[in-house]
């Protein structure tokens, strides 16, 4: 199954909230999603990587719209308590880069393209989220354009 | 812009590495897709989340398919002293579960519900990957097809 790139995209006035040492149990993930949802606080990407299983905790990562940031930030600082989290910490100056195309889960080279283009130019990977048709990565804003513009160029979408 | 959760996807078979303490800097995760994509390993799905961005460290998990583990786990422990990684832990009895929709991003309720159901049921989540049309998630595989099952009676596709 050959992969096709079809297009860079990049979402703007993003803010990034990082919750901090979990406890990684059944059921706090679905706390978490419920009061934003209950909030109306729209959810962009979300990434949890596992730690160790028998650590007993967890981190997850969230983005929403810069302007929500306040309103979560106070919600989380509840629900910090209640779920027994660590930390909240959150970033208001980051973008959402993502590479997106078909088949792209059998061509493991699109990912290392992707994060290779951004690390030669320095450019920091905050948070990764992935699936067949999508990778996505946080980066700060001030490199979104930068970004967008070495990655159409990588994938030569700049010919089509 | 309504959701509609159009499907549940269950990948079996599939095994999660999970790289501890990587430094947080530019190129790291070049170097590991960079890699891994040499050695012709397909990778499923990817999780970062993001800590303080301060603290210098970050953690990053993917998933493969289970007869490549044995390969990577080499791959890994080569890389990770290069890289500097505190450790790398593994998992082989995993699937990935996921609703599959359009315009999810705009309706914060639908990972609330996959979350909830997942939680209800003591089934706990080990990794979170999202996009505007897929919420995956990495669980035990004996608990596969019952959450399979109990997603679609939530999203009434057993009703279609
Ligand atoms: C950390 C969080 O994802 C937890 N493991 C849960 O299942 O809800
Ligand atoms: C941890 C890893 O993602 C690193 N931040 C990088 O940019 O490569």
């Amino acid at each position: 199954e050959k992969f096709v790139v079809s297009g860079i995209t990049c979402k703007k006035d993003e803010a990034k909230v990082n919750i901090i040492n979990l406890p990684d149990r059944p059921g706090i993930a679905a706390r978490i999603f419920s009061e934003l949802s209950n909030n109306n606080i729209n959810v962009n990407m979300i990434a949890q990587s596992s730690l160790d299983d028998n650590s007993g905790i967890n981190n997850i990562s969230f983005t929403v719209s810069r302007e929500d940031l306040p309103k979560v930030v106070k919600i989380m600082e509840n629900l910090k308590k209640e779920l027994g989290a660590k930390d909240v910490i959150t970033s208001n100056n980051i973008a959402i880069v993502s590479v997106v195309g078909i088949g792209m889960k059998t061509n493991p080279g699109v990912a290392a393209r992707m994060f290779s283009i951004l690390g030669n130019e320095k450019i920091n990977i905050e948070m990764i989220s992935t699936s067949e048709i999508k990778i996505s990565v946080v980066i700060k804003e001030e490199f979104a354009n930068k970004a967008v513009q070495l990655l159409h160029k990588e994938f030569e979408l700049d010919k089509v």
